[in-house]
């Protein structure tokens, strides 16, 4: 997973 | 985004609406737990603060900025507003959630996937939002009858939480590297601990009657 997608979720 | 993540955020976006409509037209807060409001308060707080490192989206930024506004309103009205704040169960609401506070950021420094200060906030704001809902489910117990509009929110907080499992799931199968067991688990967790709370919920809307926990 891309670093900046990791937390993708709220 | 799958239509089962946007279905928890929807649920959860409604929970919220409920229970800002159940203190503004009834200027009550009974049933209410303060300590569990604090804690997701505490909850978004910590977990958002990503909204000034990272951008996934408008629509995620957005919310992050509806559920930070939102849970510290809600917090704000029942600590001081001159009506809402009378009608606070505070006697009923004797959960210790320090100690929350306190195992969670234990868990989070101990089990996180990297060891810097917005990983570790993040993992402490998963771990504790899987327990936040105890004070108010032990408020809900002690009080025995639910009024409408608080069933509803609680409600509608575990449909949020069920939904996302069903988008951890959806996600497994269809994205190629999908890992994120500190969610999972701790969703899991936090759903199993609305179980309970549902079957009653269900037990109510069969009869058609009105919801009751057991002293």
């Amino acid at each position: 997973l891309p670093e900046e997608k990791r937390h993708d979720e709220l | 985004m799958n239509i089962f993540r946007f279905l928890g955020d929807m649920t959860h976006l409604i929970s919220i609406l409920i229970l800002l409509l159940k203190i503004y037209a009834t200027k009550s807060c009974s049933g209410i737990s303060l300590k569990t409001q604090e804690l997701y308060a505490l909850v978004f707080l910590a977990r958002y603060l990503d909204l000034f490192t990272d951008f996934i989206s408008v629509y995620n930024s957005v919310m992050k900025v509806v559920f930070i506004a939102s849970s510290l309103a809600i917090v704000w009205c029942m600590r001081r507003h001159r009506v809402v704040r009378r009608s606070y169960d505070k006697e009923l609401d004797t959960f210790r959630h320090y100690f929350l506070v306190a195992a969670c950021l234990a868990l989070a420094l101990l089990v996180q996937e990297k060891f810097t200060f917005l990983e570790v906030l993040w993992a402490f704001s998963i771990y504790l939002e899987a327990v936040a809902i105890l004070p108010q489910l032990v408020l809900l117990q002690r009080s025995g009858n639910v009024d409408n509009l608080t069933g509803q929110y609680v409600f509608f907080l575990g449909a949020y939480r069920a939904f996302y499992i069903l988008n951890w799931i959806y996600r497994y199968f269809t994205e190629t590297h999908f890992s994120r067991w500190i969610s999972c688990v701790s969703g899991l967790v936090q759903t199993a601990l609305y179980a309970d709370f549902f079957y009653y919920y269900f037990i109510s809307w069969k009869n058609n009657s009105k919801l009751q926990l057991p002293a």
